[in-house]
């Protein structure tokens, strides 16, 4: 299972929330504008956050948020 | 299993409900206006709930909250 | 499996019903107008039912009782 | 897998018939008019029997019984 | 699996017939016009009969005996 | 995996061929105009035959042979 | 899995070939016109001939051979 | 997984490949015009050939030889 | 998991090459105009290589190479 | 699981980075202009990072960032 | 998992890229113009390469780099 996140602009920031009982963040990883990240759920990424403007694709559809 | 959360206003609070045979809140995440959250169910978290002005992508199709 | 809940009005409960010989309930949550709950069968929930004003989407559908 | 109950009167009643070698009522749940529940078969339930008014939706269709 | 039995005359009646070497009737349930059942093959149930006017809905589309 | 045979006519016979090394008949199940049968294959059938007016159902479409 | 097939004209075969190294006849059944034969594949069966006019419906579709 | 084969002349030849390091033929079966064929991959077989005019239906699509 | 190949003219090869750490040509089997071979991936064949006029279908489409 | 990308410039660059509690890069391929590469998530690599102009193909769509 | 390649001009090469913790170059196949390759995901490889004219048929679509 994974999504699709496509940087609108520089300084989007994609955040892995822990897996288990705490939800922290474990990793954020910076795109610039253009830069394409696709990333899965994993034993230790049970929730991402994003920050910035991006386009996102997911097995629900896709979304924007530069509107 | 996942669902995706975009936040159509400031503070809006993503809560994750505890699995098993009591149901307490064990995380509530705060998204600003814009923000995509991206959560799955999971071992610790068998429902969620939405405060706050959202769109809310799921398999069973999208909704907002915005009307 | 999972079904979503948004709340049409203030009120709207949301009662899990226990999984096995008995059914009882074993949580109720309430929503306010506008508030979306997503809540997963489990290993102690095997019914859900639904009281006051809500959209309920599932995987057979959706369905309103706001008419 | 589990079916979608909607009530379109007072009274409407769900009934659960047990699994196994017997065919028994092992509980009977009462819908008012506009309550929803969401059933499943489960361990115990593999047949479910449904009296007044209502709208069911299952993963073949839904059906009413207001004609 | 399931199927989906609405009936549309008084006094249908829905025979489970026994899974294994031998076919015999195990139960019987009888249903009044407009009464549903939902009846999963199980166990103990290889094969569903049907006596009297209903609309029954499978995975493999609708059929009524009415006509 | 099952089939869906209705009655088109009173004497419709339907076969059970026994799964294994022989193919033997294990039971005939008769039905009248308008009776329906849904009958799975099981540990002990592994072919259907049909005699007589009906409508079959199937997972690769309907077929009747009152033609 | 299963193929569906009906007979459209009296003293159409239908021939079970052996699963395994060796491929021979195990069993062969006859059909009148309008007879319908549901048949699995299984332990023993691993491919079926057909002699005779017959329309014939599996997963890839139906065919007809009475043109 | 099987495919459907339809002979369109007399003298269709479907041949059977021995799955394995080795490659060789392992069966041969001859079609008269008009007879059907429908075979599985199985423990022996892991490729099919045939010679002569035929109708071939398979998951990707049905594909004649005729033209 | 397999593919088909109709030859478009008389001389095409299929190629199976071998699975593991090493990639060899195993077997080669040559088709004549309008001969069929439906081939799978197996134990010992993890790629396919085809010389000459055919047509090929496949779980993505189809695809001819006589342009 | 795997995604499409084909390089719409020289110099596009795929990055791994790898699965686990900690995330670095573990690889990083160079494209050269309309060079593809198809890439699957495996044990080591759990989110793939593209920088340049490139075409995306994924299970929830297309994309390219060249606009 | 497969994908198809066809080459569009002679010289084209499809890279296998090993699976693990490291990344190399485990096979390079040559193909000539019109032949065609259907190559899986293995134990093996993990990414594939493709240097040259071709069309690349994937589950998530079609692609040509010969604009
Ligand atoms: N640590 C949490 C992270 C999480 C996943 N989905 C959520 C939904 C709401 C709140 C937190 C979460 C968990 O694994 O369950
Ligand atoms: N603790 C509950 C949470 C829950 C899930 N789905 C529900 C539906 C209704 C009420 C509570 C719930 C459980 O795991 O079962
Ligand atoms: N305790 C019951 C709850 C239930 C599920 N589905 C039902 C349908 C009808 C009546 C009760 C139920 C059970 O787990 O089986
Ligand atoms: N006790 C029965 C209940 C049942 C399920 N499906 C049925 C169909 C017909 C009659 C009874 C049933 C069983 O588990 O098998
Ligand atoms: N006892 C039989 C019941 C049955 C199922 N499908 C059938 C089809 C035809 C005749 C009988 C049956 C069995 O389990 O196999
Ligand atoms: N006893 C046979 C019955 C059968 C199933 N499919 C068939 C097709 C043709 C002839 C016989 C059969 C078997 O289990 O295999
Ligand atoms: N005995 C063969 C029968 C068979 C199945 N599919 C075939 C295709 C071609 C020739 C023979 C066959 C086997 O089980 O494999
Ligand atoms: N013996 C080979 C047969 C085969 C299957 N698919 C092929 C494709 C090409 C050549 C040979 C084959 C194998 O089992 O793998
Ligand atoms: N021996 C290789 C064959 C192979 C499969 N897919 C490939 C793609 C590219 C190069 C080689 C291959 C393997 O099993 O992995
Ligand atoms: N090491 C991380 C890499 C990762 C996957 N998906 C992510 C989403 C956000 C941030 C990091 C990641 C993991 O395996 O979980
Ligand atoms: N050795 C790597 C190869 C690889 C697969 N997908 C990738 C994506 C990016 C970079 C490298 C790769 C692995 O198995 O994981």
């Amino acid at each position: 299972e994974y999504i699709v996140i496509k940087a609108l602009e520089n300084g989007v920031t994609i955040i892995g929330l822990t897996r288990g009982r705490d939800t922290k963040f474990h990793h954020t990883e910076k795109l610039d504008k253009g830069e394409i990240m696709v990333a899965q759920f994993t034993e230790h990424t049970s929730a991402i956050k994003l920050r910035g403007k991006a386009e996102v694709m997911t097995r629900h559809g896709s979304i924007r948020n530069d509107d």
